[in-house]
């Protein structure tokens, strides 16, 4: 679909890609996180986008197979939620993941 | 008002208490943090209340200056959220306050 190839097309073209909602603690921590690394991640509050919010999270389950926010893409590939994204970085993962992407 | 009388009965007749959102992690992190100390609070799913639900979360922040979800309240004190729950774990303050809420 139309929002499909927008979602791919959003994910190919920026390293670091976070779908997140304004007022969700774990989509700030997620944010948090990445600025703590100097990374500015591209942001997509699904709260804010009106009607395609809500298709934009269907979108994002028939790719990833996760409904729930925060959804975190880097270098193309679905990462996961918050506690995903926390768990590479305590293991030193989530640093070489990004440069990679930088690198592209 | 009545909906303030129930939520001032509802907190002064359980030794905890917490104002929750199903789908809301830091919501369950609270949540677990109780089960883990062998605590069984009194949980209260706003978003399963249909309109009494954003009703009491009004109420909440009239009583509390809190709007946010997970709202904790311990021997009819309000303690704040999931940081300021963990915060007094941390500290080791957090298992003599339900001790004493459930000695009364
Ligand atoms: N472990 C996941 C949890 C994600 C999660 O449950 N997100 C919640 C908000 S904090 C959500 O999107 N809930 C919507 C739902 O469950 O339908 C993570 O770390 O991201
Ligand atoms: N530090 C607070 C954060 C609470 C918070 O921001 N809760 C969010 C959900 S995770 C909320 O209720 N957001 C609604 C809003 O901001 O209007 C805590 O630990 O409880
Ligand atoms: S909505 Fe509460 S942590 Fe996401």
């Amino acid at each position: 679909s139309r929002l499909e190839d927008s979602v791919n097309k959003t994910i190919a073209e920026n390293p670091v890609v976070v779908y997140s909602k304004t007022w969700c603690s774990y989509s700030s921590e997620v944010k948090s996180l990445f600025k703590k690394l100097a990374v500015e991640p591209l942001v997509i509050e699904l709260d804010e986008l009106g009607p395609q919010g809500p298709q934009l999270q269907k979108v994002l389950e028939r790719l990833t197979g996760q409904h729930t926010v925060p959804n975190v893409f880097i270098g193309g590939k679905h990462i996961g939620g918050c506690t995903d994204t926390v768990k590479l970085h305590r293991k030193g993962e989530l640093e070489s993941l990004i440069s990679e992407a930088n690198a592209k």
